[in-house]
C-alpha cells in the first residue's frame, strides 16, 4: 500500500478525524 | 514426483485437520435445533474459569470443564415464546453474557446471568424492537443498531459487574442499514461498521461521533465486516461477502482484506483468502480472531485461514454426522469450537 493509492497518510487520523467531525 | 504432478491434490490432503486436533466432543441431547456456541469467563466457587455456552432454539446451556477435556452441562437458561438466533460474548466479563432472540431478525438482546445471593439464573431484557447490528464489546459494553432508515438508531450499552444496570448512550447515526459492527484492534476507542449501501462507517466511542463514511465499490456490496486493525495510519479490514458474486480470477474468495486510509477514504485490495482448488461454497458464517479466521462454507465444510500467512490452513469437512453449520474460535484459548445442528459441538485444539 502506497501513498499514490491511498493518499498522504497521517499516523493521527483518529485525532483528527474525532476534531474534524461534527460533535 | 507425484506431489509436482498432482501439486493441488497432495496440498488439499495435508489440509485436511491442517493444524486442528480434536480434543473434546460435547453432545446436547436436547432434540431442538443446535444453532451458536461461544465461550465464557465464569467465577462460581471461588475460581474463575472458562465455560462453554451453547445455544438451542429455546435454551441456552453453560458446561463446565472436568477433567481431561470432559464436559458437564451445568445451568440451562429457558426462553418460550421467541427463538435464540446467536450468543453475543461480552469478551473481558465474568459471568455476564448476551443472546439475541428472533425469528428471521433480532427482537430482542437479553443479558443472561447468575444471582450473586441465591445463585439463581437470571435474564433482563436489554433492547427490543427491529435489531440490525449487535457485537459485544471490551469492558462490559454492547453495541446495536435497530429502526428503519426514518428511525434508525445505533445504541451503546456498558453494563454494570453484576450485570443488574446499565448505561446507554446514543452513537451517531450514519442513516443507512447497518450490516456489521467490528471492533479496531489497536485502538480501543474506534469502531467500524458496514452498511448496506457498501460503506464503511467509523465511530469514536468516546465522544458517539460518526468520525467518517467510506464508500468501498460494488463489488463489496452487503459486505460484513469481522475485524478491523490499525497500524502504520491505515485501517486494514477482513470483510466477507455472504451474497458476493464468484471473481473467475480469484476463484471464490470467502475473505478479503482490504486497506483504507480513513483520512481519503481510498481503499485497496490487499489480500483475497480463497478456498484450495477442488473447494467450492459460499460463506454462512464465521469469525476472525486475532490472525485467524474461520469460515463455514454452504458446503457444510469449514476452512481456517491464516491472515498473515495468506492461505487457508485447515480443513473440516462434513463428517458422518452431518454437516457442519456454525464456527467460533475460543475467546479464552486458541481453540476453534465447530457445531451441528443435532447438538454436537466438536472442540478443536489450533
Amino acid at each position: 500500500c502506497s501513498e499514490s493509492d491511498l493518499g498522504p497518510i497521517s499516523l493521527n487520523w483518529f485525532e483528527e478525524l474525532t476534531s474534524e467531525a461534527p460533535p | 514426483k507425484v506431489a509436482e504432478e498432482h501439486p493441488d491434490e497432495i496440498w488439499c490432503d495435508s489440509l485436511k485437520l491442517g493444524n486442528l486436533q480434536l480434543v473434546s466432543k460435547l453432545k446436547n441431547p436436547s432434540d431442538s435445533c443446535s444453532v451458536d456456541v461461544s465461550t465464557v469467563w465464569w467465577e462460581g466457587t471461588g475460581s474463575k474459569e472458562s465455560r462453554i455456552i451453547t445455544a438451542c432454539e429455546f435454551t441456552v446451556s453453560l458446561w463446565k470443564s472436568l477433567d481431561n477435556w470432559q464436559w458437564r452441562k451445568v445451568y440451562t437458561w429457558h426462553f418460550t415464546e421467541i427463538p435464540v438466533l446467536q450468543i453475543i460474548p461480552l469478551w473481558d466479563t465474568c459471568n455476564l453474557v448476551c443472546v439475541a432472540l428472533g425469528h428471521l431478525e433480532i427482537r430482542e438482546i437479553r443479558l443472561l446471568f447468575c444471582s450473586d445471593d441465591d445463585e439463581c439464573l437470571k435474564q433482563s431484557l436489554v433492547k427490543s424492537g427491529n435489531i440490525k447490528a449487535v457485537l459485544g464489546l471490551r469492558h462490559k459494553r454492547l453495541v446495536c443498531s435497530n429502526g428503519t432508515l426514518h428511525d434508525h438508531q445505533v445504541d451503546l450499552m456498558t453494563f454494570s459487574g453484576s450485570g443488574r444496570s446499565k448505561e446507554k448512550r446514543t452513537l451517531m447515526s450514519p442513516e443507512e442499514t447497518i450490516l456489521a459492527f467490528a471492533e479496531v484492534q489497536g485502538m480501543q476507542d474506534a469502531l467500524l461498521g458496514t452498511t448496506l449501501m457498501s460503506n464503511i462507517v467509523i465511530w469514536n466511542l468516546k465522544t458517539g461521533q460518526l468520525l467518517k463514511k467510506m464508500q468501498i465499490g460494488n463489488s463489496y456490496q452487503a459486505s460484513i465486516c469481522h475485524k478491523a486493525y490499525s497500524d502504520m495510519g491505515l485501517l486494514f479490514v477482513v470483510l466477507s461477502h455472504p451474497h458476493g458474486k464468484e471473481i473467475e480470477s480469484m476463484g471464490s474468495p470467502i475473505f478479503r482484506l482490504i486497506a483504507i486510509n480513513p483520512k481519503t477514504a481510498l481503499s485497496v485490495d490487499v489480500r483475497p483468502y480463497s478456498l484450495p482448488q477442488g473447494h467450492t461454497g459460499r460463506f454462512l458464517d464465521g469469525e476472525v480472531k486475532d490472525n485467524l479466521a474461520a469460515a463455514v462454507l454452504t458446503s457444510g465444510t469449514i476452512a481456517v485461514w491464516d491472515l498473515f500467512l495468506g492461505h487457508c490452513t485447515a480443513l473440516l469437512l462434513p463428517n458422518s454426522d452431518g454437516n457442519w453449520s456454525f464456527v467460533k474460535w475460543s475467546g479464552t484459548d486458541s481453540c476453534l469450537l465447530a457445531g451441528q445442528k443435532n447438538g454436537s459441538v466438536f472442540v478443536y485444539s489450533y
